[in-house]
């Protein structure tokens, strides 16, 4: 897929690298030369030039592009200005990033498709992942449930999920386990890599120092954790 | 839990707010005090004062504390100091948000129990998000599966998940469906909510314009959804 995003902070410029390496064709456009050098290697394209600038932008090629983000931070006003730029140009699809819940407001008046909070998405995520002991990670589906990574309880080490039966005693489905294994860097230094063992079965067996994987409510989960 | 978070720039008071919302006791430190007084209602506790002054730092709770995070952005210096400040206190658990690789560099140095990365993590969210069409969120456990929310393709409607077999035909775990419910919200106007049907059983049936909650492979998954 076709990819432009504007502005290469952290947010953009990591965007930018990771669609580029999942083999996406992407532009990352920046008005400092210095941010358009760093990131040559790793994004498809780079470009300097002012994204508020509709003369300019215009001449990108936005027609064949599937998606457009603007993800200038600090600088609210160049986000809004490039945002209303793009949105006057018709782009196929157009998300902008939003810094406070006044700038949200203006980005939903000039009519944006998806609106990203970098900073608030992850402060959603980490504050789920500190408060429950015991969670490795978590990922929440609207508010009352999640799919929660858990380090096996002792109790349950060396038996199967059908001796368990985590759906009919807990309300809970498994999904997986995930194991440590050692493997060696490129340094040749030994390091610790989380290896998803597939698809759960009834025949899985929880092993000591397993990570297990389960989805359900959230008080469900909880209940089992403070078990 | 006990929290204590230095600095409130979007992260660091997101995640000052989440916390408090989920029941913690949490103090939101900031030297300026537009933010302390922005977020006094809305984080447990907020103080004003240079986290980079160890005299003064050391007068808070740090004892009492189960988790320290040091969420100060854009001044890698004051970030790197407070940090230093913190693990020189001996706090139980040291987070610390990193900027730049170097920044990252330092941060395992000085010896922090974990590291955030805001713009990156988020960044990695959407990279998947925005690829795989039909896809409404996901969450990858370590690169080679995931947790995928897709509208449910129109051929599966009316179907039961036991006539479909998704993990005998397909290897993947349905986990639950979500439904689009319409509310009104506190201003009285309508609104699309999100509702999560449960934990799904082998009589859920999909219903057109639900989306269906998928784990697996990814490659298992990318097939499915270019069906
Ligand atoms: N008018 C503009 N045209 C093109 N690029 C711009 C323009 N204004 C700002 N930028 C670029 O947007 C990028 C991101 O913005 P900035 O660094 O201010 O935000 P940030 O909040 O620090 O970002 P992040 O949190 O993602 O690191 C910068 O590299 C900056 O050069
Ligand atoms: N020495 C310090 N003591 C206490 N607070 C500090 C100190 N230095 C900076 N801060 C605060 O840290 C907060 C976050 O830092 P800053 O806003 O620079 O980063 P940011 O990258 O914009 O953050 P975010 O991306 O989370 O919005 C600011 O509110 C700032 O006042």
């Amino acid at each position: 897929m076709k990819f432009i995003i504007f502005g290469l902070g952290n947010f953009g410029s990591s965007l930018g690298q990771k669609l580029t390496e999942q083999g996406n064709e992407v532009i990352g456009v920046d008005n400092d030369m210095n941010k358009v050098d760093a990131f040559k290697e790793k994004i498809s394209h780079t470009v300097c030039l002012d994204s508020t600038d509709e003369i300019i932008v215009s001449g990108l090629p936005l027609k064949d592009t599937d998606i457009v983000i603007v993800a200038i931070g600090e600088d609210q006003g160049a986000n809004i200005m490039t945002t209303a730029v793009l949105k006057n140009l018709e782009v196929k699809r157009l998300i902008s990033r939003a810094i406070t819940p006044l700038h949200e407001t203006v980005l939903q008046a000039i009519g944006v498709d998806d609106i990203v909070h970098p900073e608030e998405e992850t402060a959603e995520r980490w504050a789920k992942r500190l408060c429950l002991r015991g969670v490795v990670d978590s990922f929440e589906l609207s508010g009352q449930y999640s799919i929660v990574e858990v380090n096996v309880p002792q109790k349950y080490v060396g038996k199967s999920l059908q001796e368990l039966s985590f759906r009919r005693k807990h309300n809970l489905l498994v999904l997986t386990t995930i194991k440590k294994e050692e493997s060696k860097n490129l340094l040749g230094l030994k390091q610790d890599e989380n290896k998803v063992q597939g698809v759960a079965s009834p025949k899985t067996v929880l092993e000591e120092n397993d990570i297990m994987v389960i989805y359900g409510a959230n008080k469900d989960i909880k209940k089992l954790l403070n078990e």
